[in-house]
């Protein structure tokens, strides 16, 4: 799974 | 930020404005779940805590300072100032049922056993799930008003939106969350009943009436 250090989604 | 990222956000905000000027303007909650909105509440709180850790661009900081505030406002609006035309008799849902399950599931997948990160875990999945309590009134009562359609339309429009972003980023930038995908399909087929009636009858100038 790839996910982000940050949430840059709203 | 593409644009059905950015068509996602407007149609997120654009929901959120509705709703607000419908209760405004008619100085009444009726056919609004308040729980529903409630539940929003706790998602922005819960996933925009990263307000104070993160800086990620005005942009996002401006939408998240908006939804936040946003949802406070309008479970004020139905919870104290025009609480004589809140439909409690209808609204009810047990958001326990949401909520729970919800949270022991951000415990047990998410991408960092962390507080911020489960928190954010949380707010997904409670979302996905949020708008249940509104299209379970509408089922009690049977109808909605058109604006309130109208709303109900923007709102499931935006995680649709986010769904071809998330497409999109998966081609464009190899990026991709599980987690967001796997809760936005969930919201966005809950919508699906509602959407064919939008479009069968609303649209048509008809109200969103249920058959009997």
């Amino acid at each position: 799974d790839k996910a982000e250090e940050t949430h840059d989604e709203l | 930020m593409n644009i059905f990222r950015l068509t996602g956000d407007l149609s997120h905000l654009l929901a959120i404005i509705i709703l607000l000027v419908k209760i405004w303007k008619t100085r009444s909650c009726a056919g609004i779940s308040g729980k529903s909105q409630l539940l929003f509440a706790l998602v922005y709180t819960t996933r925009y805590l990263d307000l104070v850790s993160t800086y990620i661009s005005a942009y996002n900081t401006f939408m998240k300072l908006i939804f936040i505030c946003a949802s406070y406002a309008t479970v004020y609006l139905i919870y104290m100032k025009f609480k004589a035309t809140y439909d409690h008799n209808h609204d009810t849902f047990r958001v326990e049922f949401l909520i729970l399950p919800s949270f022991v599931l951000s415990l047990l997948i998410n991408h960092d056993f962390a507080v911020l990160e489960i928190l954010w875990t949380f707010s997904i999945y409670l979302e996905s799930v949020a708008i249940l309590p509104q299209l379970f009134l509408v089922s009690k009562t049977g109808e909605a008003e058109s604006i309130t359609s109208h709303y109900l339309f923007a709102l499931g429009s935006y995680r649709g939106l986010y769904l071809l972003n998330w497409i999109y980023r998966y081609y464009a930038e190899s990026h991709y969350d599980l987690i967001a995908i796997v809760a936005g399909v969930v919201q966005t087929v809950l919508y699906c009943d509602f959407f064919y009636l939008y479009v069968t009858k609303v649209l048509k100038g008809k109200k969103l009436q249920l058959p009997a």
